[in-house]
């Protein structure tokens, strides 16, 4: 594992805990999209199918445990928590993420790279993270005072898939039997550069000491 | 392994 993979993953990792750290101290989820956090979920249920069957690592069996226990604890949360519920904001989460689930299974089902139920699956997977992110990024644009914790959650989710890009660039000089994995690689980019319009108007905030605050 | 090498990322 190279530099850029491990740093990616703790970028991940970090950023999982600043939302659980927003949760379960500040008991708000206040800016949230919980329709982006269903997403996730479901990202991580279909990629880590082969959590029992497929060992790789320690490292790996331990995230992949991490990243699926904590999508499902936020969204306890987020749905069940009796305060913690009552700080989402429902009417600012409008996304209708159902569209892109539907959108991103079809998509897995015509273009993938083998297909057997695993490959697809894994495939909807690459699609469906590449997007999860729209319904949050659509809510902070509509909230006007995004807390730090909301606003470093996002940067360090944002960070984690442009990191993964100078792995899979690393892997595909360094390794001899790394496969060329376009399907990743474009769904990657997509991913990170949907952060772009976020990761300016973050920067800018934090150079200037101010609030972070996306033009509507 | 062809289908292999990717799935070993998270």
């Amino acid at each position: 594992m190279n530099i850029f993979r491990f740093a990616g993953d703790m970028m991940h990792l970090l950023s999982v805990v600043v939302l659980l750290l927003k949760i379960h101290k500040m008991k708000s989820c206040a800016g949230i999209s919980l329709k982006t956090q269903e997403l996730y979920a479901l990202v991580f249920i279909c990629r880590y199918l082969d959590i029992f069957t497929g060992f790789i690592s320690l490292y790996n069996t331990i995230m992949k445990i991490v990243f699926l226990a904590s999508a499902f604890s936020i969204l306890w949360y987020m749905r069940s928590h009796k305060v913690v519920r009552q700080t989402y904001d429902k009417d600012q989460d409008t996304f209708r993420h159902y569209f892109l689930i539907l959108a991103c299974m079809v998509l897995a089902l015509l273009v993938h790279h083998k297909f057997t139920f695993r490959e697809v699956m894994w495939t909807f997977s690459i699609y469906l993270e590449a997007v999860a992110i729209l319904p949050q990024l659509v809510m902070l644009q509509r909230t006007r005072n995004i807390d730090n914790l909301t606003g470093n959650y996002v940067f360090f989710l944002g960070t984690y898939r442009g990191l993964y890009m100078l792995n899979w660039v690393y892997r595909y000089l360094t390794e001899v039997h790394y496969h060329h994995r376009w399907l990743t690689w474009i769904s990657g980019f997509i991913q990170t550069a949907l952060y772009a319009d976020f990761f300016y108007y973050y920067v800018k905030s934090w150079r200037n000491n101010e609030k972070l605050q996306l033009p509507a | 392994n062809e289908s292999d090498d990717s799935h070993d990322e998270l």
